[in-house]
């Protein structure tokens, strides 16, 4: 299974609609300080099902949508949606393609999608278990992981080797 | 389950002890369990010794050796059950130039089974991509993304070239 | 006390007002005392909004952004009582090198009356330096310190050059 | 007042006798990843009074020593110098220059010098009070600085406002 494409509309700093294709092997993403790379893998994480705030950088669940500029208006909804290449059916689900989407509105109310159809969150975060790729496994690694990793205080380094037990 | 957990503490020490030895071209690694403790329970304690130095404890390596272990745990974990995708985000930053041609010839080996998505500002990790893609903020506070070449790099990440030349 | 606490903040603002611009190339930073409380106790509120986009929490600003933010509020506290010398070690590994640049024209700025050592894997900040010491590791764990030109750095710091051309 | 030498002998990745001369200005360390740089930094620390484990990244006291390689056998004492020009009186002490001088022996045992005086480690810590040379001031600043000034936790950031004021 791989990425095949990442898609954003009104997520954090991408008020437009952003498209991403993932081709095999290495993507290196690159630019300046705060131009929204890291934004890049919130949103990676956010839509396979990450909701901790804390891992998400913010402290309500609203700052994931686009809160505007200087120039730009705030947006109402924050929407990412990841596109998988399936054929090896690493995730058994007759599906070739598999695409989900995940939705937020300001009003609170969220939205998620497996393939258009309508799902719950459950339904995303089940369909990633065993595949090494739920969002607090060891596929998505930042700086910070470092120090987590060594430190005194061992339990964020037991969840990991229970993920891949 | 404890079974399960300590045939996988063992596989991960395994890997961790020819990983740490590839990426610090020698020296020593492992990784055990707290002695007298139930499995599920106990500590996952950490060793590491790079080649010509005594055994000294995590916390007297350098940050870019602590980088290194935590990255090369990291990647004994993922070869005991392999995540399709990896996103990465600035991992490379306290690693000097020689330890990140290593860290990308392992990651090269891993890539042939294993999608990975790298944010970086290093020029070494760019050369080593595939495809690269460039995040900008031309108006200020929204992202938008664009395909790069090696040479217009400088354009995306003002001064990179010139600036490390 | 409670006095002289109060008006250092007060200068430690105006500071920070002023190098924060100038580090950001705009946009508008603060600190102040949480209210209705004791300034002997009170915390200190940081707020920053880079040029361009609108005022966020200090967690949603990048890694750069953060870093920057920091030195501008530790050279607010120097400018308030300026140190004889200051030892930086690799506070530049997350800044790109636009931010590098200005970082380094205000260290530069400082130094007619500060006394800087700066630890750092950057070229550009090497470039900076008015003189340049490589520590080295010839005999396995032992240290040894040797003048160094920049055109020498790369054996000193292999592939440094050559990595970043 | 301006650092005019570091001498080190003993200390951590340091046996033998080491010289560090200080120019005014901007002086820059560099080297590969473990190879003494942030060492240099814990010895100015140490010597300028910094007593907490935590901060020198060990966890007994006698780790400051250093600790033998594969080729080399471990010394029985650390000792580092500290040599200040000190024409503009920065220091109200009469001296010119100010040498100080800590030693730590495996015996647990401890001296400090003061231009060859025996003293003890107030002595030192007095001396430099005021001048913003305090261990814990921000004259030595690392990037987990950047996190701990920017954290929500904000004791350290008071602490640090109240030795500016
Ligand atoms: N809800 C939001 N609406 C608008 N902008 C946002 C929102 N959340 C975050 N941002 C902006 O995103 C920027 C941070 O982006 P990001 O963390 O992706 O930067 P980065 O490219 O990783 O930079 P660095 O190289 O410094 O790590 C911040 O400047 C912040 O203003
Ligand atoms: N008491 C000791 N005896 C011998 N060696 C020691 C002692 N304490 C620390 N070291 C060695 O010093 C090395 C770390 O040095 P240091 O932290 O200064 O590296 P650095 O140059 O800052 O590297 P980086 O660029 O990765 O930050 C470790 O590899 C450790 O083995
Ligand atoms: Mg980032
Ligand atoms: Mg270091």
């Amino acid at each position: 299974m791989h990425l095949s494409k990442l898609q954003l509309l009104g997520f954090k700093s991408f008020p437009e609609k952003t498209n991403l294709v993932f081709k095999r092997g290495i993507t290196s993403i690159v630019g300046p300080n705060g131009c929204g790379k890291t934004n890049l893998l919130d949103a990676i994480r956010w839509v396979l099902g990450e909701s901790r705030m804390s891992v998400l950088r913010g402290s309500r669940l609203e700052e994931i949508i686009f809160a505007g500029t200087r120039d730009f208006k705030p947006l109402g909804m924050a929407e990412v949606s990841l596109t998988f290449d399936n054929h090896d059916q690493t995730v058994p689900s007759g599906y070739n393609e598999i695409n989900i989407t995940r939705r937020l509105f300001r009003s609170g109310d969220s939205e998620f999608l497996i393939n258009r159809t309508p799902c719950r969150l459950k339904d995303i975060t089940d369909m990633f278990l065993d595949t090494g790729l739920g969002p607090s496994a060891y596929s998505v690694i930042e700086q910070s992981m470092v120090d987590v990793l060594l430190s005194d205080k061992t339990e964020d380094r037991r969840y990991l080797f229970e993920e891949a037990a | 389950a404890r079974k399960l957990f300590t045939e996988t503490i063992d596989k991960v020490r395994e890997n961790f002890q020819e990983v740490f030895r590839e990426l610090f071209e020698g020296g020593e690694a492992d990784i055990r369990l707290e002695e007298d403790t139930d499995p599920l329970e106990a500590n996952i304690i950490i060793k590491a010794r790079p080649r010509g130095k005594k055994v000294l404890s995590i916390q007297q390596l350098s940050g870019g050796e602590r980088a290194l272990t935590s990255i090369s745990l990291l990647f004994s974990l993922y070869l005991v059950k392999p995540s399709p995708f990896c996103v990465l985000d600035e991992v490379d930053a306290p690693l000097d130039d020689a330890n990140i041609v290593r860290f990308l010839k392992m990651i090269r080996k891993f890539s042939e089974t294993t999608q990975f998505v790298i944010i970086t500002h290093n020029k070494l990790t760019m050369e080593a991509a595939d495809v690269l893609y460039g995040v900008t903020m031309e108006k200020p506070g929204v992202s938008q993304i664009v395909s790069v070449n090696l040479d217009d790099v400088d354009e995306i990440d003002p001064l990179i070239q010139d600036g490390n030349a």
